[in-house]
């Protein structure tokens, strides 16, 4: 259907994944739970620095669009540290490892990781 | 998102999802493309969770994240969340958190204790029906038995409904988008009649991980907003997933 909400007939022998629907096939890591929180993402985040960089950047850009002097991105980035350390644990030593490994602001990377909550809305 | 738990004739339950997210968050007007679903499609990894050297949980996730979205305990449960939209969302959680009444839970985080410590498919029913959270969420668990299988509607507080599958009803599977199962789905995004269009035509004999794949990369199921697919199996304890795209013309959401 070529107008919208572009319905189609149920599709058919799309398995195993192939063709413009399928972009690709997604990478295993191991996440040991023995190892202390702050180091068990650390193998994860180098592999995906850059893009987890560039998906933080979008964010900015997003807060940037609606609040231009940057005001929303300092909020966050001095505002969230403090909340951070009110979450359990393990959840807040693995986020402080990400953001160790990463490079990435504290605040920004535990707003990626209350994402869902702030979005319900 | 779009979630599934099915059951085949033979009693095997499959579970099966579409992960949506990024409406409104930016519109790549050169690529037709919502700007944070696609650079939300790299940071997707798979993850094997691990505890003296043995699986404990796997799970389709995104590289930075530490709550889970999806996930399977082998031979014990498979777990998907899909977000539900509520005037009394996860801001008020989120405030309330802030001010001090910390009693409830992050959805994300409940999921991933869940998977790492639930015991058996009735334990993660139970925990995630009754655990008080900040947002409200629709939970759709699959088990290893016949009849293991359910949608659970959760408000921040309370379990509103729980539905659960029925083959003797006729209900081999349960299907959940982002709408509460007893009321009609936003018109403009009507995700919920084509996915029990295609599984109907599908019929319990025929449900596989193929077929399951099939339903959920027919539009508008598949749609602009879905980053991956995961398809798991508890028996077996197998997840896979696939990143998807959806070529024009294909629903923004």
């Amino acid at each position: 259907q070529f107008i919208p909400p572009y319905t189609e007939d149920c599709r058919t022998d799309m398995y195993p994944p192939k063709g413009p629907t399928f972009r690709s096939t997604v990478s295993w890591y191991t996440i040991d739970l023995d190892l202390p929180p702050h180091k068990r993402w650390t193998s994860v985040i180098k592999d995906k620095k850059k893009d987890l960089d560039d998906m933080i950047q979008a964010v900015r850009d997003l807060a940037k669009a609606f609040v231009p002097s940057g005001r929303l991105i300092e909020l966050v980035d001095i505002s969230l540290p403090l909340m951070l350390n009110t979450l359990p644990n393990p959840f807040r030593d693995e986020i402080k490892g990400i953001a160790s490994d990463s490079g990435i602001p504290l605040g920004e990377i535990t707003l990626f990781n209350i994402f869902y909550e702030v979005f319900t809305v | 998102c779009t979630s599934v738990v099915a059951e085949d004739s033979k009693g095997n339950l499959l579970h099966g999802r579409n992960l949506d997210f990024g409406l409104f968050m930016g519109w790549d007007l050169k690529n037709k493309s919502w700007i944070m679903s696609e650079k939300l499609k790299p940071l997707v990894v798979n993850l094997d969770f691990r505890r003296n050297n043995k699986t404990v949980f796997k799970s389709t996730n995104f590289a930075g994240y530490v709550g889970m979205l999806t996930g399977i305990r082998p031979h014990l449960f498979s777990l998907t969340m899909n977000e539900r939209f509520s005037l009394d969302g996860g801001y008020i959680g989120i405030l309330e958190w802030i001010l001090g009444q910390r009693d409830g839970m992050w959805m994300s985080f409940l999921t991933r204790s869940v998977l790492e410590n639930a015991t058996s498919y009735e334990n993660a029913r139970s925990l995630l029906a009754q655990t008080k959270l900040l947002a409200p969420a629709y939970f759709i668990l699959g088990g290893n038995q016949s009849g293991q299988g359910c949608i659970i509607t959760r408000s921040r507080e309370l379990s509103l409904d729980l539905l659960e599958l029925n083959v003797k009803l006729g209900r081999w599977y349960v299907l959940e988008t982002n709408y509460d199962h007893w009321e009609d789905p936003f018109f403009l995004d009507d995700r919920r009649t084509p996915a029990m269009t295609c599984m109907n035509m599908t019929t319990q004999n025929n449900i596989s991980i193929k077929t399951l794949y099939d339903v959920l990369s027919t539009k508008p199921v598949l749609n602009k907003l879905t980053t991956y697919t995961t398809l798991m199996q508890v028996s077996n304890g197998n997840l896979e997933s696939y990143i998807r795209d959806c070529p024009n013309p294909c629903m923004p959401w």
